[in-house]
C-alpha cells in the first residue's frame, strides 16, 4: 500500500504515467483528507487494457469498507468498464485505489501499450449534521440531542431554549433557571410544550424590555399543570410577577387572565415536581409604548410648538410665549421650556404660565421728565411714554430728520426694554439753551 | 460797574461771582462751564503761583445771597496758552475755562450765555451789557449792577492810548468799549465778566468780550477780549459739551 500524506487535494496516477504501466503489478494507494472532510475523486486520464469484467488489468476504488466499483478499458471506449465522468465520494476521509495489472498486454498475438490513469482527488466537506438525520433514520445514535450545526471541516451542538448543553458536548439538559426574554414580543413556553414538561424544574423566565414600554401577557391553549382539587397548586405551579409584585400563582387547565403590566418587566417561575403527565403552558407577549397626557397650556398666552395628536416615551414639546409674555415656572422666569414624556407617563416637567414682560420704572431723565402716554403707572408690554425736557431752559437733542416728540416715544418692547424706534435704548439728551434769559433787561426810560 | 444800575433778578442769569484774588466774574457756558478772564486767577504782578483757592457763586443777584446758595467747586482750570502773567501790559489771552465739578440745574436765574459766531457783533457802535459785582464810584456793592455801552472805534482807541503815552497792548484779539465822554465802564471786580450784546435776529443774548483791563475806570474806554479769537479754542476746551 501506498500511503499519500494528508492533503486537501492532490493526484493519483498509475506508475510510470504517462508512460505504459508494467506487468504483473498491483498496488493500493491510501488517500486520506482531513477529519470532516469526504474524498472526491474523477479520473482525468484512463487507458487500461480492456477485459470482460475487468479481469486482467482494472483499477478498483473503495471506501467506507465498500467496494465503489471495477474498471477497465478507455475513456469513450464501450469496452471494458471506464469510468468516464463518474465522481466518486466517500462518506469518511479515506479512499483506497487498487491498481491490478496481468502478465501481459497483447490483442490478436499483438503487443499493445496503454497508458494507465491519472485521478485527481479534493477535500469536500462533510455535512455531519445530514449524516446525523440519515443516521436517525437508521436509529443510529445521534451526534447531537438538540440541534446540529455544520461547518466546514466540522460541526458542533446545541440545545433548544430551556436546556443546557453537557460537557460531552451533545447532550442537552434542561436548564430554565435565568432565561432572559429582550425583544418587544415574543412566545414563552415550558419546556417541551405542548408534549408534558419535564420532571423536577426550577424556571425562571424574565422578560424585559425598554424603559417606556409596558408588556401584556396572553396565554394560549392548551394550559395544562398539574393540579389538586382541593388543594392549591400543590405540585407543579406557574408564578407571574409584575414589576416585582405578584400576580398569582396558577395551574389546573384555566389559562391565566390577559395580563396588562403597566410595566417593563415581568418574572415567570414555574417549579415542577417529581411526576406529572401535563402538557404545561405557553404565552405570548406583546408590549406598547407609554403615553403621556395631552398637553394644555394653562393660559391664553402660552403656545406649544408644533402640538402633536399623541405624545408616548421620549416624545417632548416645546412650550414657548406670545410676544410680549416670558415663560414662568413657579417665580422664575424661563429662557425657554421642553417637557419630555417619562416611562411612567407623565411629564416631567409642569406646564409653565406667562407673563407679560415688564419693563419697570422708565429711566428718569436729567433735566428731564416723562408722561405716560398709555395707562399710568403701568409699565408692561407696549406701554408707552413720553420723555420732555424741562424747558425753556433745557431743549431735547434732535437729528435733523427727527422731531422731539418722535425722539421722546418710548415703547415697553417684547424684550422688557424701554425703547426708542431710531435710537433704541439710549436716552435722549436735555442740552442747556443759551442765551435765553426769562426776564432780560429793559430799559423802558428814553 | 461805573455809571450803571442795579440788575434785577433773571436780567443776567449767566453771571458768576468769583472769589479767588479778590471779586471777579464770569459767565455760565452750557451747564458745568464758567468763561473767565485769565487775570482774576493769575493776576499781573502778582508772585501766586496759582494755589489760591478758587470759589464761584452762581444763581443770584446778591452777594449775600449768592454766596448762600454755595460755592460750586471746580474740577479742571483751563488757562489761554496766550496768557502772560508776567507782562503787566499785556493782556492777550486774558481768558480761562473753569469746569464744574456738577452740573448745574438750570432755572430763571441761572442760564448759560451763547458764544459769537460772526464778526458783526463788534460794530462800532453796538451796545452791549457789562454787568459785575464789582466796586462802583470807589465803593464796593453788594448787588449785581450792570451797565449799556457801545463797541468803541478801534482807531478811536488806539489814538486815545497813544494820547496817554502807554504802551499797553491792544491786539487784534481785543476790543474796546465805551466813550471818554461817558461817565458809564466796567471797572475793578467785574474782570471775567462778559460783554454781552442781544442778537436780533435769534433773539439770544450772546457774549462778545471778558472784561479784561482799563486805564482808571470811567476815563475813557474799556478793553475787552474778543471771544470771536478764541471760540474754537473754547469748544476744544469743552469738548462736547
Amino acid at each position: 500500500s501506498i500511503h499519500i500524506p494528508q492533503k486537501l487535494f492532490g493526484e493519483v496516477t498509475s506508475p510510470l504515467y504517462p508512460k505504459p504501466y508494467p506487468n504483473n503489478f498491483e498496488t493500493t494507494t491510501v488517500v486520506t483528507v482531513p477529519q470532516g472532510y469526504r474524498v472526491k475523486l474523477i479520473f482525468w486520464q484512463f487507458d487500461l487494457e480492456p477485459s470482460e469484467g475487468c479481469f486482467y488489468d482494472y483499477v478498483k476504488i473503495s471506501a467506507d469498507k465498500k467496494n465503489l466499483g471495477r474498471f477497465c478499458g478507455q475513456l469513450g471506449s464501450p469496452l471494458g468498464n471506464p469510468p468516464g465522468k463518474k465522481e466518486f465520494l466517500s462518506q469518511g476521509n479515506k479512499m483506497l485505489l487498487t491498481f491490478h495489472t496481468d502478465f501481459s498486454n497483447e490483442e490478436n498475438g499483438t503487443v499493445m501499450f496503454y497508458k494507465g490513469f491519472l485521478a485527481y482527488y479534493q477535500a469536500v466537506d462533510l455535512d455531519e449534521c445530514a449524516t446525523q438525520l440519515n443516521s436517525v433514520e437508521e436509529a443510529a445514535q445521534p451526534l447531537c440531542r438538540h440541534l446540529c450545526h455544520n461547518y466546514v471541516g466540522g460541526y458542533f451542538c446545541s440545545c433548544r431554549p430551556g436546556y443546557e448543553l453537557q460537557a460531552d458536548g451533545h447532550s442537552c439538559q434542561a436548564s430554565c433557571g435565568s432565561e432572559l426574554y429582550t425583544e418587544p414580543s415574543g412566545y414563552i413556553s415550558s419546556l417541551e410544550y405542548p408534549r408534558p414538561y419535564p420532571s423536577d424544574l426550577r424556571c425562571n423566565y424574565s422578560i424585559r424590555v425598554e424603559r417606556g414600554l409596558t408588556l401584556h401577557l396572553k396565554f394560549l391553549e392548551p394550559f395544562e399543570i398539574d393540579d389538586h382539587q382541593q388543594v392549591h397548586c400543590p405540585y407543579d405551579q406557574l408564578q407571574i410577577y409584575a414589576s416585582g409584585k405578584s400576580i398569582g400563582e396558577f395551574c389546573g387547565t384555566q389559562r391565566p387572565p390577559d395580563l396588562d403590566s403597566s410595566g417593563n418587566a415581568i418574572d415567570l417561575l414555574f417549579f415542577t415536581d417529581e411526576s406529572g403527565d401535563s402538557r404545561g403552558w405557553k404565552l405570548h407577549y406583546t408590549t406598547e409604548i407609554i403615553k403621556c397626557p395631552q398637553p394644555k397650556t394653562l393660559d391664553e398666552f402660552t403656545m406649544i410648538r408644533d402640538l402633536q395628536p399623541k405624545y408616548q416615551f421620549r416624545d417632548y414639546f416645546i412650550a414657548s410665549c406670545k410676544q410680549g409674555y416670558e415663560l414662568m415656572e413657579g417665580k422664575q422666569v424661563l429662557t425657554s421650556f421642553t417637557a419630555v414624556c417619562q416611562d411612567d407617563g407623565t411629564w416631567h416637567r409642569a406646564m409653565p404660565r406667562c407673563r407679560i414682560k415688564d419693563c419697570g420704572q422708565p429711566r428718569s431723565l436729567p433735566n428731564g421728565y416723562f408722561h405716560y402716554t398709555t395707562t399710568r403707572g403701568v409699565h408692561t408690554y407696549q406701554a408707552r411714554i413720553q420723555y420732555y425736557c424741562h424747558e425753556p431752559y433745557y431743549k431735547m437733542l434732535t437729528r435733523a430728520e427727527s422731531s422731539e416728540l418722535e425722539r421722546g416715544t418710548y415703547t415697553c418692547t417684547a424684550q422688557g426694554i424701554w425703547k426708542n424706534e431710531q435710537e433704541g435704548e439710549k436716552l435722549p439728551r436735555c442740552l442747556p439753551v443759551c442765551g435765553k434769559p426769562v426776564h432780560p433787561v429793559e430799559s423802558k426810560q428814553r | 460797574i461805573i455809571g450803571g444800575q442795579r440788575a434785577r433778578p433773571g436780567n443776567f442769569p449767566w453771571q458768576a461771582f468769583t472769589n479767588i484774588y479778590g471779586r471777579g466774574g464770569g459767565a455760565l457756558l452750557g451747564d458745568r462751564w464758567i468763561l473767565t478772564a485769565a487775570h482774576t486767577l493769575y493776576p499781573k504782578d502778582h508772585s501766586a503761583q496759582g494755589n489760591a483757592s478758587v470759589d464761584v457763586f452762581l444763581g443770584h443777584t446778591s452777594v449775600e445771597e449768592i454766596m448762600k446758595l454755595g460755592n460750586h467747586p471746580i474740577r479742571r482750570v483751563s488757562i489761554h496758552p496766550d496768557y502772560r502773567q508776567d507782562e503787566s501790559n499785556n493782556f492777550e489771552g486774558d481768558i480761562a475755562l473753569l469746569e464744574l465739578e456738577n452740573s448745574v440745574t438750570l432755572g430763571p436765574n441761572l442760564l448759560p450765555i451763547c458764544l459769537p459766531d460772526n464778526d458783526t457783533f463788534y460794530d462800532t457802535g453796538l451796545m452791549g451789557y457789562v454787568s459785575g459785582f464789582g466796586i462802583t464810584e470807589e465803593r464796593i456793592v453788594s448787588h449785581l449792577r450792570f451797565v449799556r455801552l457801545p463797541v468803541a472805534r478801534r482807531e478811536a482807541c488806539e489814538k486815545w492810548l497813544q494820547g496817554k503815552q502807554r504802551n499797553d497792548v491792544f491786539s487784534q484779539s481785543m476790543f474796546c468799549a465805551g466813550d471818554p465822554s461817558l461817565k458809564q465802564d466796567s471797572c475793578q471786580g467785574d474782570s471775567g465778566g462778559v460783554f454781552a450784546v442781544r442778537d436780533p435776529n435769534s433773539d439770544r443774548w450772546v457774549a462778545t468780550g471778558i472784561v479784561s483791563w482799563g486805564i482808571g475806570c470811567s476815563r475813557g474806554y474799556g478793553f475787552y477780549t474778543k471771544l470771536l479769537s478764541y471760540v474754537d479754542w473754547i469748544k476744544k476746551e469743552m469738548g462736547e459739551d
